[in-house]
């Protein structure tokens, strides 16, 4: 059965590309069919792909606006059993322009309905806000995983994301269930990073991922290749984090 | 006369809001009379400054759909000469509320117009998204001020940026331009800090602020605490650099 996950965080800069990039790649290094919609008009995780702009004709605009299919849209990328749909800046003015649509808020959904054989994980890359098109991956997904970056502000977003996951649930899609929280850009040199550990398992006790994504320069080079880290340095540290973040979520499945 | 500046840019956590605190709080340390405005529903820049949720009644949500005026919504701060207008989650529903209001991209700046003797600066503290807050920011706007993270996904969307300066600029205010972009989070010890650096000193020439600010864990604790960094720890490199730009930024003022 096709598992379908949003990476979703309303806050800036927490790692939520990052994590979508590494953990697909992750996923598929062990045979899982995997593909990744890039729902930011920034596009950067068609980017860390190594998706040219001029390959992204048909991409997650063109999919939300039914001017072509999943299958259309989907490029396989250098990673094997990895397929992104990729995005552009037209995603930008889709806010605007699903506000008076009908069925707004589940196009993506509908758009999935044709392809749940082909795929064993579907993951959305959010873009930094609870607009429509993150509306759209909540109302669409199974689960969402939540990257928080140990930082202080990173933690006042948390509840409201919380709450609007449950008000999602409750309006539009009885299955959306919180996937796990997944700290990230952990610095053991500073304190702040154990503060926001303790803070978020204490107040998230089992939803938080044991495994920690540490703060490690290779990752963020890796973009500037078109590569996820996986791939560009697969011994950093970075990229053992990530390998070992998809273990543990394959392991939550099972269980599931 | 009163200046007002939009800290900007759809990436996330690029240093907006950690830019817009610091940089209020050291203009405002040599005496000009300063307006912070957070126009982010989720609220940092008032948390960076101490503001309680209880204390947000009146604050950014309210300014836009005039229900209080710009004195009633102003609260000052633990900083002297220095208060902002708070903002609460509220602000989240502001977007789909303004598309169908009249002059919906021009209510900050008819609230702004009755209050001009009274700050010499007014800093809009931004959501990473381009939408109708940042569009209402932009229009009430003299100049824009772009905090640009030293990794390689900031560079993507740089460019996006200034072509709608350049648009809201053309359409909506004729006064608005790009006062100058500030290299923030430079991390000495990788490359990829240089490369960003050198990348952006060749394009953008002098728009690019001399002054660079770099990553500092002191500048991220300082929230936890509810100041500013000038104000949390004035000596460490972090608040140093941040006294520099406002003094760089007053500087090329007078040559205006
Ligand atoms: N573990 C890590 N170590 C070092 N750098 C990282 C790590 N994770 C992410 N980064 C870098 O931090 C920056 C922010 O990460 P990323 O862009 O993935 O966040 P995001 O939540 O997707 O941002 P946005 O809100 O703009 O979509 C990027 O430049 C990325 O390369
Ligand atoms: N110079 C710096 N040194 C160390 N940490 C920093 C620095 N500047 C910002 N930070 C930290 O990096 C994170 C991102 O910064 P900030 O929240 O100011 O970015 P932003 O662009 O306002 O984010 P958003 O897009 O969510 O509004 C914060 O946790 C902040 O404390
Ligand atoms: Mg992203
Ligand atoms: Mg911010």
């Amino acid at each position: 059965k096709m598992r379908v996950f949003s990476v979703a965080n309303q806050k800036g800069g927490v790692g939520k590309t990052t994590t979508t990039v590494n953990l697909a790649t992750s996923l598929a290094a062990v045979g899982k069919k995997v593909l990744v919609i890039d729902l930011d008009p920034q596009g950067n995780a068609s980017t860390g792909f190594g998706i040219n702009r001029a390959d992204r004709d048909n991409g997650a605009y063109e999919l939300l606006f039914k001017e072509c299919t999943l299958d259309e849209a989907a490029i396989q990328t250098k990673v094997p059993n990895l397929s992104i749909v990729a995005s552009t800046v037209d995603l930008s003015g889709a806010e605007i322009e699903l506000i008076d649509a009908k069925k707004r808020e589940a196009r993506l959904k509908q758009a999935l309905e044709k392809s749940k054989e082909k795929y064993d994980y579907v993951l959305f890359d959010c873009p930094p806000s609870l607009n429509l098109l993150t509306l759209n991956a909540l109302v669409a997904s199974d689960g969402v995983i939540v990257p928080l970056q140990c930082e202080f502000y990173a933690l006042e977003g948390v509840s409201h994301l919380i709450k609007t996951i449950e008000r999602v649930k409750a309006s539009f899609n009885p299955d959306l269930e919180l996937q796990g929280i997944v700290l990230t850009m952990y610095d053991a040199r500073n304190n702040l990073s154990q503060q926001v550990e303790d803070d978020v398992r204490a107040h998230f006790k089992d939803k938080v991922y044991k495994t920690i994504i540490p703060r490690n320069v290779r990752v963020s080079e890796a973009p500037s290749f078109g590569l996820p880290a996986i791939v560009y340095d697969m011994r950093c540290r970075g990229s053992q984090a990530y390998i070992q973040l998809a273990k543990e979520l394959l392991k939550r499945e099972r269980e599931f």
